[in-house]
């Protein structure tokens, strides 16, 4: 099962792109 | 009634989310996880398999009610009103929570729990930034049912099954009892969800872990 | 009839959506994207938005018709039937690729384009993996659009404006002629969609990038 798992696709690195995003946006905004 | 044939790898948490549902509707689901049905690894690569489903993703729900089958664990179409929200203001409420599943805790959870089931290469940093989102993640849900039983309305919809079953390996592997503390509202909704026949008959007894599982090189 | 202030900040992708949907429904629907009403960067970390929006993320639909606040952008609330689809089996279709946008598309596509927009740095191998991945999701979509005019049913739904908006950079960025001419089908129905006049209204006129953009140090 756990091998089955690991062929998940998951977006580990949702957390920093949301955070990227964020910042990016703010900035923009001034 | 919807009936159908799940084609799924064991212990395969998405699938136990089709199978949970199955069991509150009364959908009548076959589970197909060996071979010759099916043999993950090799069913799902097959030219068959992918001209009919194209993400390649497992599980998957056959029969689906169209030519399009992206919900791979078709957990729409396996629940009835009642788990998807009977009101328009539940089933937004719904959406939600399932929605917040996929995407603010499966990302969190996958990276924290994979190495400590040795598949994935540990990252310190990662994990630590891991641990962080799930105690953002459990704060909004103890918040949330400070004053509340389920999720959505007075009983189990799709909202508790899915957020239970995204919560699955967290609480069997690394959610000891020191770190769960301070969010006893979401332990004990979790425990009355896992607890109930239609998720027992599924997940069998869950055991929530005492000790946090390290990084299984 | 639904209504509500949707804060947000300018070009915000995940705001159109739900403008769309207004426009479509009939929602009225007010934005707040400048000062005094809500400014980016400093009313989203104030503790008062912050007790009512825990995760933080804008764009916020308020008032909710509860007080639990996941669905940032509102879509289902600001929605309609047609728009959610009509039939079980037609709002099972939405979901999915609701989800499918989520969960397959967004992923890849900030991948390929937050580099080219100077949103996080670039990564060469994560830039050609990503732009497999939009490449198997073209051809799914383009499967898909070979003998339908919209993704579910015969008119716009929440899926069409869902995905459109994941695309929305993608085709303003890096899809340019050589790569986007193997799907034909996509190119028609996103462009069916952009002039239409609901998606107008909130996103003006879309035009196709002709050449790839770079990675923007």
């Amino acid at each position: 099962a756990a091998e089955c798992l690991a062929q998940e696709r998951i977006w580990f690195d949702k957390p920093r792109y949301d955070e990227a995003e964020r910042q990016f946006y703010e900035r923009m905004n001034g | 009634m919807a009936a159908g044939t799940l084609y799924t790898y064991p212990e395969n948490w998405r699938a136990f989310k089709a199978q949970i549902a199955a069991q509150y509707s009364g959908a009548r689901l076959k589970i197909a996880s060996a071979s010759p049905a099916f043999t993950f690894g090799q069913t799902n690569r097959s030219p068959a398999f992918l001209s009919n489903f194209p993400l390649g993703k497992v599980s998957i729900l056959m029969p689906f009610f169209n030519s399009c089958v992206l919900d791979v664990d078709g957990i729409y179409q396996l629940s009835n009103d009642a788990l998807r929200g009977s009101t328009p203001q539940d089933s937004a409420q719904v959406l939600q929570w399932v929605s917040f599943a996929d995407s603010e805790i499966i990302p969190p959870a996958s990276a924290w729990v994979f190495p400590t089931l040795g598949i994935m290469q540990f990252n310190k940093q990662a994990t630590e930034q891991a641990k962080e989102e799930v105690k953002r993640i459990l704060a909004i849900l103890n918040q949330h049912l400070n004053t509340r039983t389920f999720l959505v309305g007075e009983r189990v919809s799709l909202a508790d099954i899915t957020v239970v079953c995204s919560l699955l390996w967290l609480y069997k592997q690394v959610l000891e009892p020191a770190f769960r503390q301070p969010y006893p509202n979401v332990t004990r909704w979790f425990l009355t969800c896992v607890n109930q026949p239609q998720f027992k008959a599924v997940l069998g007894e869950v055991k929530l872990c005492e000790k946090m599982a390290q990084f299984d090189a």
